[in-house]
């Protein structure tokens, strides 16, 4: 089962997308 | 008749979700996205915020009787009607289906590929150029289901065209319009989608991206 | 009263949910996870298997009578019944919310500190590092959401629970435990879950870890 996880689709790097995504509307908003 | 608040910072495409559902239920929603009633960076780290919607994340609803929600899904599902969400068993399932989808195969591409294009991101050469095959391969899918079809659930616009069409602007709006002549069912399907009034109430006008955006550093 | 095939590969986390649901609503539900019925890799590549899940993601569910789905919280809701997913559209939009809530906030973070230690993945240490603290944050939050409740959604089990449990699975068996004291709330009601007959029928004996998993090369 391990080899059919390391198949799914994970999206590890999200965290780094949202604190990103975060800081610039931050920014935009003042 | 749904009636509250949703807090989140302008063009915020998650909160659009919400907002075009409150256009097709009628339900009354203020929108506050800039001071004073809302700063994001702010009133969402404030303690009475948090106490509401411990995360701290936006979109985030309150109703005019407390009742608090966060997650776009679940408030644009709340602000909804029973077409929208889908009137039968099936047809619930297939929404709840392609929000999902919206979440897990639209939205990762889609934020490697747009981000640098937006100065949210450092440029990556490798992740971009493996979004956009990513993208391809889900616009392809999209494309074969709209073959025949107007809408993605039955015959009229649901939650499920809503969460797509969201997860989609800043693509199509930015980086897709190179694409789009290869994807003619999803083109005809998102212009369809966002020229209905209760789209453009929200979004505005739409315009499709004239050329290709790059990096913006 | 749903009645179909539930295709996926064997112990995947996603595919108990529905048939966790499925268990709760006496869904008749037929679950092909070995040959010959289905072979993940070569059965979900199929021409045949395609045509109608043309993402070829598992799990994906087909009715007797026809009807496909694809995307797992789609296919729990279909096979669940009104109690599991809301009676109130309050209760549902709050089941919606955690359901979400599992796939944005639990499922990147958790997969992200278990994989090294399944030897899936490279062991990065500060890619780790924050995934745990991501990881207690969330934590911290249900824990404090559990205080004065049994289950996330009102008095009974529902599709939230149920969600959120299959997405902690991982994380219980092999890294919690050592912060299991710290969330006792969310180990309670964890607990409490996985000793539901509807659980137990699926997920058997579920072992919280004894021991924090390192870095498996």
């Amino acid at each position: 089962s391990v080899d059919f996880l390391a198949q799914e689709k994970i999206w590890f790097d999200k965290a780094r997308y949202d604190q990103a995504e975060r800081c610039f509307y931050e920014r935009m908003n003042g | 008749m749904a009636a509250g608040t949703l807090y989140t910072y302008p063009d915020n495409w998650r909160a659009f979700k919400a907002q075009i559902a409150a256009q097709y239920s009628g339900a009354s929603l203020k929108v506050a996205s800039a001071a004073p009633a809302f700063t994001f960076g702010q009133t969402n780290r404030s303690p009475v915020f948090l106490k509401n919607f411990p995360l701290g994340k936006v979109p985030a609803y309150q109703g005019a009787d407390g009742f608090c929600l966060f997650e776009s899904n679940a408030i644009a599902h709340y602000l909804g009607n029973e077409e929208l969400r889908g009137a039968s068993p099936e047809a619930a399932a297939q929404v709840l289906q392609w929000v999902s989808f919206a979440d897990s195969e639209i939205i990762p591409p889609a934020s490697a590929w747009v981000f640098p294009t937006l100065g949210i991101m450092q440029f990556n050469k490798q992740a971009t150029e493996q979004a956009k095959e990513d993208v391809k391969k889900v616009l392809t899918m999209l494309n074969q289901h709209l073959n025949t079809r107007t809408f993605l659930v039955g015959e009229r616009v649901s939650l499920a065209d809503i969460a797509v069409v969201c997860s989609m602007l800043t693509l199509f709006c930015r980086s897709l319009s190179l694409l789009s002549a290869a994807f003619p069912n999803v083109t005809r399907w998102f212009v369809t989608c966002v020229n209905q009034p209760q789209f453009k109430a929200v979004l505005g006008e739409v315009k499709l991206c004239e050329k290709m955006a790059q990096f913006d550093a």
